[in-house]
């Protein structure tokens, strides 16, 4: 495993980290966009189903499992928890996120690397992953007092994303044979929806602001 | 066959 890909999964276990902390400790999820955290429940749900059937190393299972479970406990915090439900701002959180979920389970069946259960399954979470976090982001263009820790949980996914590409960069010329097309393109869609976003977040960095990003 | 690898990212 390369530098990029190991610092790509830490990014994104401290941005469900910071998540967590953030819903557990100060038992609020305002401005978290529970359409987008039931989208990331069904991607993890759908790719990791080689989880019973190859195994990869104890850090991708590990890894993997820790996705699964913390995907599916903020979603049950975000429906069920009786203090942390009450914090959801769903009224800004109208993204029709159910309407994305068929077209990708479409194009997954249409292109995969191979037409089995669980290679459409894979190619359908890549393509549902590239897009799960538009709820976010429209809910964050709704909210005008985004707070810290939810700019920081976004910031780091979006980190996440361009590490991947730059560890894809250096697989590829360090490995023959690795070539993914599908998660490629859809990587680099994904990460590009994270553009505008990162624009207004170093921007209030540097300025010393509280982050807003127009409408 | 290029798709024959397990996939071992996340």
């Amino acid at each position: 495993m390369n530098l990029f890909r190991l610092a790509g999964d830490m990014t994104h276990l401290v941005s469900v980290v910071v998540l967590l902390l953030k819903i557990h400790t100060i038992k609020s999820c305002a401005g978290v966009s529970l359409k987008t955290q039931e989208l990331y429940a069904l991607v993890f749900a759908a790719r990791y189903l080689d989880l019973f059937v190859h195994f990869v190393s104890l850090y991708n299972t590990v890894m993997k499992l820790v996705f699964l479970a913390s995907s599916f406990t903020i979603v049950w915090y975000m429906r069920r928890h009786k203090i942390v439900r009450r914090t959801y701002d769903k009224e800004h959180d109208t993204f029709r996120h159910h309407f994305i979920v068929l077209p990708c389970l479409v194009l997954g069946l249409l292109l995969n690397e191979k037409f089995t259960f669980r290679e459409v399954m894979w190619a359908f979470s890549i393509y549902l992953e590239a897009v799960a976090i538009l709820p976010q982001l429209v809910l964050l263009q709704r909210t005008r007092n985004i707070d810290n820790l939810t700019a920081q949980y976004v910031f780091f996914l979006g980190a996440y994303r361009v590490l991947y590409i730059f560890n894809w960069i250096y697989r590829y010329f360090t490995e023959p044979h690795f070539v993914h097309w599908i998660s490629w393109i859809a990587g680099i869609v994904q990460t590009l929806l994270y553009g505008d976003f990162f624009y207004y977040y170093i921007l209030s960095w540097k300025n010393n602001v509280k982050l807003e990003l127009p409408a | 066959d290029l798709s024959q690898d397990v996939k071992d990212e996340l």
